[in-house]
């Protein structure tokens, strides 16, 4: 199944 | 960077020591340059990680995200972005059978990914945990003299309307 997009939070 | 017409390319150079670092356990993250999505346009970047062979669930496989930056359009814009988002791993072979690694995503309005960055970049970034595995990266020439190509190519409501 294709990947599903997310929210993702980074920080430097 | 500026762009043409919604599409930034990302050369990600000497991508044998970037996996160097993530077989030797180190994390790999890497940003794009900013770039606009037009002019006027939003600015967006680009966020790649190479997960570790002992990460859970995603284990050796690249993760590419696009983050929302603060932009010199910015307040002639509508916010939340709204638009489609088509990231691709390119396959740098040539030849008719040329085949890259993509996927299409919708912005989704309600998310704080979407919402105006208050800060120089948005911490929350949308796109794919696992985009790619390593071990698919082999199968075809997504690697050309230690480069990788990262191919973003965004298509805003904003088009749409003008």
């Amino acid at each position: 199944f294709p990947p599903v997009p997310t929210e993702d939070e980074y920080m430097d | 960077a500026q762009q043409c017409n919604g599409i930034y390319i990302w050369k990600i150079e000497n991508f044998s020591g970037l996996q160097r670092a993530q077989e030797e356990e180190r994390p790999v993250v890497i940003h794009s340059p900013g770039f606009y999505t037009g002019k006027p346009g939003y600015k967006l970047c680009l966020r790649l990680h190479i997960q570790l062979p002992n990460a859970q669930r995603c284990a050796n496989f690249i993760s590419l995200f696009v983050h929302t930056m603060q932009g010199e359009y910015d307040s002639h814009l509508p916010w939340p972005f709204q638009g489609t988002i088509r990231l691709s791993i390119l396959d740098q072979s040539e030849g008719p059978e040329r085949q890259n690694h993509e996927e299409v995503m919708e912005a989704k309005p309600e998310l704080l990914a979407f919402q105006r960055p208050t800060i120089h970049r948005n911490p929350k970034g949308f796109g794919y945990v696992t985009f790619i595995h390593l071990q698919t990266l082999k199968q075809r020439t997504f690697i050309k003299d230690d480069t990788l190509l990262v191919r973003c190519e965004v298509q805003t409501r904003l088009d749409l309307n003008s």
